[in-house]
C-alpha cells in the first residue's frame, strides 16, 4: 500500500493539534493528563473527545471525524465547557 | 443549563466599559452592552447600573492575545470570541471581548450584543448549556437581532440562581435573600445531617459543621433540585435519613439524595387527616423518639416501631414548659434540644425539662 500523501499527513497532524488545544482549553485534558500517565492508546484523549461529542450532541465515536472537527473550528466562547 | 456557585449576593449590580472597539460607534457599543444586560434583568430581580470610574461588579474590556492579569488568552481572529468570570471579587464578573474579531451591530460580523449577552450569563453565574437552542450554548450562532435570545433553558438557569421577577410591579423588591446576621432572622426548618446542621430559609440554606466555625450559604436547589422552597420542618432519623416536610408532603433524603417515590403524604406517619402541615420536628437520638410540632400541639413518633405514641397530641406548653405556644424549628445538638420561635432560640435540657439558655436565633453563625 502506498504511504499517505504528505499533505494528508500534515492535515491529520494539524487536526490533531487543533483537537489537543481545544480539549486542553475547554475539557481540561491537559490538567487531567498531567495527573495521569497517558496510556499508550491515548485512552485519555479518546475519553475527552467522547465527552466533547456528548456535550455537543454529536455521535459519540471517540475519533476526530469531520463533524467533530467542524464543531472545534466554530467560533465560540472561551469559558471551559466542563470543570468550571 | 449549569451554574457555578454562588451567584451574586445582591441584585443591584454595576458595570463599567473600560475601552471601546474601533469596529463600532461608541453609542452602538453602549447600546449593545446595555441591551445584553437587559436580557437578564428582564427575567430576574437583577438591575444593572453603569459607572464611569472605580471598580464595577462587571468590568468590560476589549483585549487581544495574552492580556493583563487575565489567566485566559485570546487567539487572534475567529476561534475564541470572548470570555467572562463567575461572580466574585477581583476578576469575578469581569468580561473580555477579543478585539481581533470584527464586532458589528448586526450579524455582518460577530454581533456584540449576542456575544455580550452570552458572556454576561457567565458573569452572573451560569456555565455552558448543551441545549443547542440556548444562548449559553458555547458556540456562536448568528441570530436575528430582533428575536428574543433567551431560551427556556436559559431562563430556568438564571432563575434557579436569582429567582424570577417578583409578582409585585415594583421590581427591586424581588425574592429576599436572607442574611445570616439579620437580628430578626427566623428559620423555616433545621436539621442535623451527619456531622452538620442545616438551617433552611426560603430558597436557601446555611450549613455548619460540628466544631468548625465556618458557615456555608447555598441554594437548596443546588443540593436537591426537586425540593420546594419554604420548607416547614426537617429532622434526621436514627437510620441516617433526613425527612423534610412541606404542607401535607414529606421527602426522605439518604446520602444527600432525595429517595425515589417521594414526596409522600404525612398521614402515612400516623397524623390524623385534619393535620395539614408540620411546623417543626426533632428526633431524640437517645430515646429514638421524634417530636412533631403542629400549632400548639406536639406528637411523638417511635422511630423503632414506626408508630405514633399513645397519649398524643399534647400541648407544647405542658410537654416543654417555657418554650411558648408554638415552634418554628428545632434540632438536637450534644444532648440539648434547640427550639426556635421568631427571633428567639431556647436551649432545652430534655431530662431536666427546663430551659438552660435563651439566645438570638443566629448564634450559630458567628455573627
Amino acid at each position: 500500500s502506498s504511504a499517505l500523501p504528505a499533505d494528508q499527513k500534515m492535515e491529520n497532524e494539524e487536526n490533531m493539534q487543533l483537537a489537543q488545544a481545544y480539549l486542553n482549553q475547554f475539557y481540561s485534558l491537559e490538567i487531567e493528563g498531567s495527573h495521569l500517565v497517558q496510556s499508550k492508546n491515548g485512552s485519555l484523549l479518546d475519553g475527552k473527545i467522547r465527552e466533547m461529542q456528548a456535550f455537543f450532541g454529536l455521535t459519540v465515536t471517540g475519533t476526530l471525524d469531520s463533524n467533530t472537527l467542524e464543531i472545534m473550528k466554530t467560533p465560540r466562547c472561551g469559558v471551559p465547557d466542563v470543570g468550571q | 443549563y449549569g451554574y457555578t456557585l454562588p451567584g451574586w449576593r445582591k441584585y443591584n449590580l454595576t458595570y463599567r466599559i473600560m475601552n471601546y472597539t474601533p469596529d463600532m460607534a461608541r453609542a452602538d457599543v453602549d447600546e449593545a452592552i446595555q441591551k445584553a444586560l437587559e436580557v437578564w434583568s428582564k427575567v430576574t430581580p437583577l438591575t444593572f447600573t453603569k459607572i464611569f470610574k472605580g471598580i464595577a461588579d462587571i468590568m468590560i474590556a476589549f483585549r487581544t492575545r495574552v492580556h493583563g492579569r487575565c489567566p485566559r488568552y485570546f487567539d487572534g481572529p475567529l476561534g475564541v470570541l470572548g470570555h467572562a468570570f463567575p461572580p466574585g471579587l477581583g476578576l469575578g464578573g469581569d468580561t473580555h471581548f477579543d478585539e481581533d474579531e470584527n464586532w458589528t451591530k448586526d450579524t455582518a460580523g460577530f454581533s456584540l450584543f449576542l456575544v455580550a449577552a452570552h458572556e454576561f450569563g457567565h458573569a452572573l453565574g451560569l456555565s455552558h448549556s448543551n441545549d443547542q437552542t440556548a444562548l449559553m450554548f458555547p458556540n456562536y450562532v448568528s441570530l436575528d437581532p430582533s428575536k428574543y435570545p433567551l431560551s427556556q433553558d436559559d431562563i430556568d438557569g438564571i432563575q434557579s440562581i436569582y429567582g424570577g421577577l417578583p409578582t409585585t410591579p415594583s421590581k427591586p423588591k424581588g425574592p429576599k435573600i436572607p442574611h445570616a446576621c439579620d437580628p430578626d432572622l427566623t428559620f423555616d426548618a433545621i436539621t442535623n445531617i451527619r456531622r452538620e446542621v442545616m438551617f433552611f430559609k426560603g430558597r436557601h440554606l446555611w450549613r455548619i459543621y460540628h466544631d468548625i466555625t465556618d458557615v456555608e450559604f447555598e441554594l437548596i436547589a443546588s443540593f436537591w433540585p426537586s425540593l420546594p422552597a419554604d420548607l416547614q420542618a426537617a429532622y434526621e432519623n436514627p437510620r441516617d435519613k433526613i425527612l423534610v416536610f412541606k404542607d401535607e408532603n414529606f421527602w426522605m433524603i439518604g446520602a444527600y439524595n432525595v429517595l425515589p417515590r417521594y414526596p409522600r403524604s404525612i398521614h402515612i406517619l400516623g397524623f390524623p387527616r385534619y393535620v395539614k402541615k408540620i411546623d417543626a420536628a426533632v428526633c431524640d437520638q437517645d430515646t429514638r423518639k421524634t417530636y412533631f410540632f403542629v400549632g400548639i400541639w406536639c406528637w411523638r413518633y417511635d422511630e423503632m416501631t414506626r408508630t405514633m405514641d399513645r397519649g398524643y397530641p399534647q400541648r407544647i406548653v405542658r410537654h416543654f414548659p417555657g418554650i411558648g405556644l408554638r415552634v418554628d424549628a428545632a434540632f438536637q445538638h450534644k444532648g440539648f434540644f434547640y427550639f426556635f420561635r421568631g427571633s428567639k432560640q431556647f436551649e432545652y435540657d430534655i431530662k431536666a425539662k427546663s430551659i438552660t439558655r435563651i439566645m438570638r436565633t443566629n448564634t450559630w453563625f458567628q455573627c
